[in-house]
């Protein structure tokens, strides 16, 4: 089971759609300073559910739909649609594949989908805390948490377990 | 969840240890609940002191040495609870090139039953993925991706006790 | 004291211009002091915007961007009120070769009127340093130094508009 | 102007004395993590004065005093002088070099003195002053300080600029 393709538009600095394929194994993603790196761990995260603005690096879970540059107008909306390899049946659907999708508009509201049919938050963390994908917390390590984990007081270093519990 | 959480605490408490005489060669390390007799609320520290070393406060560890702590804490909860797919952004940049070696051989172990994907500028971390995704700034400061698949990826060799300082 | 301080903000406020330009290509930034009503007691706020960018608040910017910011201030603060002696401890560990480059090419500039003294772990930080001194520990856990002059320290070139991106 | 010497001993993990020669223009201090080469900048701090013990990283100031390894007890005192040379007269003394010098001990007491002199910490500070030298905050950039210039609130960053006024 493993991420097998990724398609965002208009989330923080990908305003045209982007389409990536992913493999099992380790890959890489470089870059210069400031080209789109934690922008595409973000995409990752907030189409696995994270709730958090600021763990996103905003104000307002808003601030995730492309602001425009000097050159290019703001965008209305941003998504994201991750497609799960589901081969080996972790998740208990009859399917191969399956799209985890998120979108938001400037007002703020969250839509998601699971192969397309619009469903809640919930039944988006149900689906993947069978396959121990779970919410990022326990799986994406984001740029400077390191230095989070260790400066956090005991109590909220306990969240990181109980995440994975 | 009470349960889920002290099972999901013994197993993590576990594979710090390993992880910190991995990490740490000579070293050691635990993970202390704060309050064990309110088992609900209870907060963790964390301990880790290097080989030849007295010191247990994470505070005194040198700046690689916190990466290194934080990391066998991360560790020790992908492989207590794991998960088929993992994410991590610039964690290793603090580390010197012995450690940077243990890091990497750690990261190739998860690889061969989970996808691992880093973002990172360091070209030891490079050399080890089949795939690297180039991102970079499109004229009007929007981003770009391309990928490219890598030859063969080396799999870092044991360092070995010889090469420890 | 206020003069002093009025005077010194005014200098370092006017530095920091010129750093976001030479750090940031196309970019902009200024300090704000943030009551200038009561001078006695205002804050300085710190604005950032990488070229081809429209982002204003420094939390929007990306881990290399954040560095270049905050060694932009620190920078000019040692411009405004120049001392015999400078000493950083790995501040270039996040930044891309484009940027360590235009990071060492201002170092190199300070060196010409201070002594300048860098922690790093970075080859190409090295290579500008006409003494190396190379820290490690004894057997029993104490912290030995050695010293070596370094041949033709270079003087990192101009990298040159052609070189951006 | 600038910093012709420096001998440590006692002072965190320099448990034996140890004496360093330095020249103008750049130096880099290079070694594998854990090594000592913070505690090295943490020990030309402490010798221009400087008074926070959280920025030493330890709990109170006697924690600067060597804490003994599992080979080697633990020392009573720590002393750090720097050798500064004056050839140009930038500080008005008529000497070609000055030794600054600070030491404590188990009880918690630091002695200054200059040229070997007992005075308090005002004449250590006033000295340095009027050379530029000034205090760690402004000459200074430790480990991991720059993510903490961006962090801190708008008054904090006020002190930057009042120490270099
Ligand atoms: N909503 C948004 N709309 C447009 N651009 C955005 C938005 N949010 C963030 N950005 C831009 O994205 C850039 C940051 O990108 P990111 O943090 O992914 O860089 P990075 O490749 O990780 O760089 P580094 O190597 O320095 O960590 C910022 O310069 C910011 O201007
Ligand atoms: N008072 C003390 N007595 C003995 N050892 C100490 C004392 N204070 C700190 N140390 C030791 O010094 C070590 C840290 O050294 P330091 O922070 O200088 O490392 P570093 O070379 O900067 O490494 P890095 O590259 O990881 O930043 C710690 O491992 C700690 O055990
Ligand atoms: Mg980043
Ligand atoms: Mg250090």
């Amino acid at each position: 089971m493993f991420l097998r393709q990724i398609q965002i538009r208009g989330f923080k600095s990908f305003a045209d759609k982007t389409v990536l394929e992913f493999i099992p194994g380790v890959s890489v993603i470089v870059g210069p300073n400031g080209s789109g790196k934690s922008n595409l761990v973000d995409a990752i995260s907030w189409a696995l559910g994270e709730q958090g603005a600021r763990a996103l690096r905003g104000g307002q879970m808003a601030d995730v739909i492309f602001a425009g540059t000097p050159s290019r107008p703001a965008l209305g909306m941003a998504e994201v649609k991750l497609v799960i390899d589901n081969e080996a049946g972790l998740i208990p659907v009859p399917m191969s594949e399956i799209e985890v999708s998120r979108s938001i508009f400037r007002s703020g509201d969250s839509e998601y989908r699971i192969n397309g049919k619009l469903v809640r938050l919930l039944d988006v963390q149900e689906l993947l805390s069978e396959s121990g994908i779970g919410r990022a917390l326990h799986t994406v390590v984001g740029q400077g948490q390191l230095e989070e984990v260790l400066l956090s007081r005991p109590e909220d270093r306990r969240k990181y377990i109980e995440e994975a519990a | 969840i009470q349960e889920s959480f002290d099972a999901a605490f013994r197993d993590v408490a576990g594979q710090f240890e390993r992880f910190v005489k991995e990490l740490f060669p000579g070293g050691e390390g635990r993970l202390v609940l704060t309050d064990p007799a309110h088992p609900l609320e209870a907060g963790i520290e964390i301990e880790a002191s290097p080989g030849r070393k007295r010191v247990k406060r994470i505070s005194l560890l040198s700046g690689g040495e916190r990466s290194l702590a934080a990391l066998a804490f991360l560790f020790a909860i992908f492989t207590a609870r794991p998960s088929p797919f993992y994410l991590m952004d610039e964690v290793e940049p603090a580390l010197d090139d012995l450690n940077l070696h243990r890091f990497l051989r750690l990261v190739a172990g998860f690889a061969r039953d989970a996808q691992v994907m880093i973002v990172t500028h360091q070209k030891r971390t490079m050399e080890i993925a089949s795939m690297m995704y180039g991102v970079s700034l499109n004229k009007d400061g929007t981003t770009k991706i391309l990928c490219q698949r890598l030859e063969h990826p080396e799999v870092p060799p044991d360092p070995g006790d010889a090469a420890s300082p």
